[in-house]
């Protein structure tokens, strides 16, 4: 039996905010260690893969692992019928036909319930090596956010070209160009505002930008965004969480 | 511009 409670609604409602748009289908695999998730997009350029660790939970046990096979549109719709602050448990019988989700709400005695029905869902599970990474950065997830939006409207293909002193973004389109260029920083006041580029080999990337516009849906759940690049392999751009992370994997565009 | 590479190139099923 699966039964883990969040101390806020709102992070689950994150998660998913951020991942709906990507992925709609996908199995919620729950062990004693938390939930995990691993989906490819339909048209397979992008992977999600989440790790929720039980220590996120204000209270978590999971017997034996469960999976929950998830129409994550239906999900989203229920999630929000719950508020940010409520505590939020999640809660399924070994072989659930159903999840259900308590809301209760902190200041009155209300308690809502919603159930959902769920899936058979058969995906392919795919083999993520760790590997040695050209480079390494990690910034503000919200600069991130606003240069991709920036530059998404000149051109669908978002370049990354990065050496040991500095991170350029470039789009090139048909009504003209744009870049934008970051130093390494710490600040020690707001680490958060940090940028920090360890280098290995130099790097000189391509993606599309109609996935990054995916993956900055993510930007609420981490002040840093850390991305891992080497050419002409997929980018790995993750958003920490307390425990665990919400990672995705993008394929690179190549020159014809 | 450029082409779009999948992610099923470099991962592979388990």
């Amino acid at each position: 039996m699966l039964e883990g409670k969040f101390e806020e609604a709102s992070l689950l409602k994150k998660v998913v905010e951020s991942i709906k748009d990507s992925v709609q289908l996908c199995n919620f695999v729950c062990s004693e260690h938390g939930i995990t998730v691993q989906a490819v997009d339909d048209s397979r350029v992008l992977l999600v893969s989440l790790l929720i660790g039980n220590e996120v939970f204000s209270d978590y046990r999971c017997d034996r692992n469960i999976t929950l096979g998830v129409d994550l549109k239906s999900f989203a719709k229920i999630i929000r019928c719950g508020g940010n602050d409520d505590y939020l448990t999640l809660i399924a019988e070994d072989s659930p036909d159903s999840v259900t989700l308590v809301f209760e709400d902190k200041n009155s005695d209300r308690i809502s319930e919603y159930s959902l029905k769920l899936m058979e869902i058969d995906n392919e599970f795919l083999k993520i090596d760790d590997m040695d990474y050209d480079s390494v950065i990690k910034m503000p997830s919200i600069d991130f956010q606003k240069i991709c939006r920036d530059l998404s409207t000149l051109s669908e293909s978002l370049q990354i070209l990065i050496t040991k002193d500095s991170i350029k973004f470039m789009a090139e389109g048909e009504t003209g160009n744009g870049s934008v260029i970051l130093k390494p920083r710490t600040d020690i006041d707001k680490p958060e505002q940090s940028i920090t580029v360890k280098l290995n080999n130099a790097v000189n990337s391509t993606f599309g930008l109609k996935y990054i516009a995916d993956i900055v849906k993510g930007t609420s759940l981490s002040n840093q965004i850390v991305i891992k690049i080497s050419n002409r392999t997929p980018a790995l751009f993750e958003y920490k969480l307390q425990s665990g992370y919400l990672r995705f994997y993008l394929a690179p565009k190549f020159e014809d | 511009k450029g082409k779009q590479s999948s992610i099923m190139n470099f991962f592979g099923t388990r």
